[in-house]
């Protein structure tokens, strides 16, 4: 299954997922390959990628027709990674007058899909084209949502934002399935938080995950460390709540 | 002074720090024009305005040669608000094309500068067009920086793009100088927090504003009362905190 991690609301929690459902769901037996596909390259620098020293990267296999995106894919331990840095930026500008270019990334996926029972794909900030290959690209997607009131307005627009890119002329397959959308940074003790939850959740319904993700300073203390939060503390209720996650993404992915 | 509030880092402050640098400066008794130039739209929300719902925004302004931004400027209370909304992205999308794509909103400025003494732009998490649009403009930049991991790393990245837009061919001013970096999100009792905080002085010294936006759950609940912090709740240490950043914004703008 190929799952996009989207919100074009900044800072909710796009790689701290991507890293550790990753990481979760090849702790439970499965093979998993993670995409980067923001110019950040935060998913893969966790991962101990030093992204201002590789040979090639996302932007380049993108821009490429010819260059198989296996030569673009690391192996971290039990995780595969095909990383990305700031060059991503400028093959952003330069798909603009591309041929194909909402499906680049659906191209070159096709040689490595079935090598993996998952494959995430993380996302920048932002809905386009670089979001919008991704979505091409995928069968679910997956929403972080923190529990703050711009986030809370942010969901439709990033769900509008899907229905534009499955109605433009470029989109031929099956549209996307929103898969479920994570509460992230969620802390029993604020008020605040517990009243977007309750918003989120009546709007909703069955659509949001039923483990939200909550505050946990271990998660995001991993990355400095280079590690997904199992690695680095694997009893830590972040760690823990991801793994609940994974469980529910499993479940998801078998009745498809 | 024309003020761009930039960072590629999502969810780092970029709008909290908008929407309350712009009303402590209007508070100390300044006239200020907040632009908002990310297709979200968080600033212009925040100030009350019903971003589905007015005739036109910056979308309409940055395409239209003929269309002066005056009439995309709403008064509210002592700040004047010039709007976005997701049309925004279309916007973007449009200018790839178009002549003089870089410097569409120093333009438009031109008109309104003199009426104001700040002119304060919110931009989204990304470094495309929007931002690019909003460093040709400005004078200055201000960099809000949360501490996490992940932030640190950003830092060099959105500074190496500040330098790649002032050395294209487009850019033909003098470059936007740093006017500093505001550290945002700050707690004293989050061990990673104060590791971070350290690293961002020891790196950037002087550049680093005095004074820490700390912590505090009334800006994060101010938005969704449609005010801005001081409004909200200006006995607030968040409140506080950005009064003292635009008292030392005021003093670096007179020694300009
Ligand atoms: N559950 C959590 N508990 C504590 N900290 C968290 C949690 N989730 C994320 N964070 C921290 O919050 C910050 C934002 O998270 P992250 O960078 O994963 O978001 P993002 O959506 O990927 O951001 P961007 O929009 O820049 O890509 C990071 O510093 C991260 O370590
Ligand atoms: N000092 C603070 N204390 C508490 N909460 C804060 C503080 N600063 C920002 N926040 C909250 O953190 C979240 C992210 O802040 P904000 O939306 O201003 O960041 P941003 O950089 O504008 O995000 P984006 O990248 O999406 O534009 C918001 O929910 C906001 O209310
Ligand atoms: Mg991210
Ligand atoms: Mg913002």
């Amino acid at each position: 299954m190929i799952i996009t991690i989207g919100n074009q609301k900044g800072g909710c929690g796009k790689t701290t997922t991507s890293v550790n459902l990753s990481a979760a769901l090849a702790v439970l037996g499965h093979r998993v390959l993670l995409v980067d596909m923001d110019p950040q390259g935060n998913s893969s620098m966790t991962f101990g990628i030093d992204i201002e020293d590789i040979p090639m990267s996302m932007s380049e296999v993108l821009l490429d027709p010819d260059l198989d995106i296996k030569y673009n894919i690391f192996k971290k331990g039990n995780i595969h990674i095909a990383p990305s840095n700031p060059n991503l930026n400028y093959a952003e500008e330069r798909l603009h007058t591309m041929e194909g270019k909402v499906s680049r990334l659906k191209e070159k996926l096709k040689t490595v899909r079935d090598h993996y029972d998952f494959i995430i794909i993380d996302c920048p900030p932002s809905i386009g084209l670089l979001t919008t290959n991704a979505l091409v690209a995928s069968e679910s997607v997956i929403i972080p949502v923190d529990v703050g009131f711009y986030s809370l307005v942010g969901i439709k627009q990033f769900l509008a934002r899907i229905e534009d890119v499955c109605k433009s002329s470029d989109f031929t397959d099956s549209k996307p399935e929103i898969l479920g959308i994570l509460i992230t940074l969620y802390s029993e003790r604020n008020l605040l938080g517990k009243e977007i939850l309750g918003k989120v959740k009546a709007a909703f319904k069955d659509l949001v995950f039923k483990t939200p993700i909550r505050r946990d300073i271990r998660l995001a203390e991993a990355p400095s460390h280079l590690k997904s939060a199992l690695e680095y503390s694997w009893s830590a209720r972040g760690a823990s709540d991801y793994l609940e996650v994974a469980k529910e993404v499993i479940k998801k992915a078998k009745k498809k």
